[in-house]
């Protein structure tokens, strides 16, 4: 079940003052046999120890991985769906020995939640949600939001779980009149919540409240932006948005994500900074996550490159290996790892 | 950028935003 491997991954250099280093510490190798499409990282109590364990999800299996000595990992549980596969793991931050995941084909058609069951360890799921759904996200607090049905009767709605993972309460957000595709938490502000939308707009609410506090349109030049990061300053608000569907420009180069300052008060909103890959690098944002102040992004061309977003350049630029390209790609919520996996099953976890 | 092209700034907006909008 588990593979330990420690070496130094190969990076080309980057037009970079202060280049990012990205150290391969270990690789797991998913045994399922269908294509894998997502990982994270979670904390997970085993006999009264929390460890911090890895997700892997394949179409039709879920498992969970627990770490043994020297990078070495386990395979603990694994849950298995046979109707719908897996779309994407939805981690919820500060529940412990839960998880959430997403299936369906194309869109989202369920929600689930992973669990053991507490009298004999054995692996439980349970919907929680099923219908058209656009979006969700596990929120800080043990809260998930999700966005669902069409324009008429869209829904944006919160579930809270209990500290054990249990009793959920259900809230609903005041619906924008259009589809939400993307959901993110405002740092540092734990009742705002932002929202892009397929107009182009990104909405705000308050969580406490659930009222939906400002629509705000963003420059039309990249469309259906989605929304990684957002935190409040000097009563400005700045969000990092990726642009799955921007085209490649010779002049700005190739930008993969960007950060936008808004007031909210006045709804006006400028870019602020473009980042785009090194000169000769080519490829759009496929897929990509953003923590603290490092973004990571699988691109078309099958590379992974990471940005410090302080720096506003790419620190460190990873090739598809071995003949692989990379296709999915996660920060680690437990550490400063970096998780980033193909679609044969092979996950490599880097230093950064 | 300029802070000026983006019109007056409140420290509280969250809250303001809050007390204007419909419950």
């Amino acid at each position: 079940h588990s593979i330990e491997q420690t070496e130094i991954a190969d990076l080309p250099a980057c037009d970079s003052l202060n280049p990012g280093y990205l150290q391969l510490v270990s690789k797991l190798k998913n045994p399922s046999g269908s294509c894998s499409v997502d990982v994270s990282a979670m904390w997970w109590e085993r006999a009264g120890l929390k460890e911090p364990c890895i997700i892997t999800a394949c179409e039709y299996a879920v498992s969970l991985w627990k770490p043994l000595d020297t990078w070495q990992w386990k395979n603990i549980y694994t849950w298995h769906f046979t109707e719908v596969p897996v779309l994407q793991i939805v981690p919820v931050p500060d529940v412990c020995n839960l998880v959430c995941v997403a299936l369906g084909n194309l869109e989202i058609r369920e929600i689930r939640a992973l669990f053991c069951s507490p009298d004999d360890g054995s692996e439980k799921q349970l919907l929680l949600k099923s219908g058209n759904i656009k979006a969700v996200l596990g929120l800080t607090k043990r809260r998930l939001v999700n966005s669902s049905g069409t324009l008429c009767d869209h829904q944006v709605e919160i579930m809270t779980f209990a500290e054990d993972g249990g009793n959920k309460e259900k809230q609903f957000l005041m619906p924008p009149e259009e589809t939400v595709l993307t959901f993110a938490e405002v740092q540092g502000m734990q009742e705002a919540l932002l929202g892009t939308t397929v107009m182009n707009n990104i909405v705000i609410w308050n969580l406490k409240t659930g009222q939906l506090l400002k629509k705000m349109h963003i420059d039309d030049s990249y469309q259906a932006s989605v929304c990684h990061k957002a935190y409040s300053e000097m009563g400005l608000l700045f969000v990092v948005l990726s642009h799955p569907c921007a085209k490649e420009s010779e002049s700005l180069g190739s930008p993969v994500f960007q950060l936008i300052v808004i007031n909210p008060k006045t709804t006006l909103n400028v870019g602020v900074m473009l980042y785009c890959l090194p000169q000769g690098q080519a490829g759009r944002f496929l897929e990509g996550d953003v923590k603290d102040h490092c973004a990571a992004a699988v691109l078309t061309s099958g590379a992974i490159a990471i940005w410090d977003l302080l720096l506003g350049h790419c620190t460190a630029f990873l090739p598809p290996v071995p003949d692989q390209n990379w296709s999915f790609v996660k920060w680690s919520g437990t550490d400063s790892h970096l998780l980033a996996g193909q679609k044969d099953g092979n996950i490599f976890i880097y230093r950064y | 950028c300029n802070k000026a092209d983006l019109g007056p700034i409140s420290l509280n907006w969250f809250d303001e935003l809050s007390s204007e909008a419909p419950p």
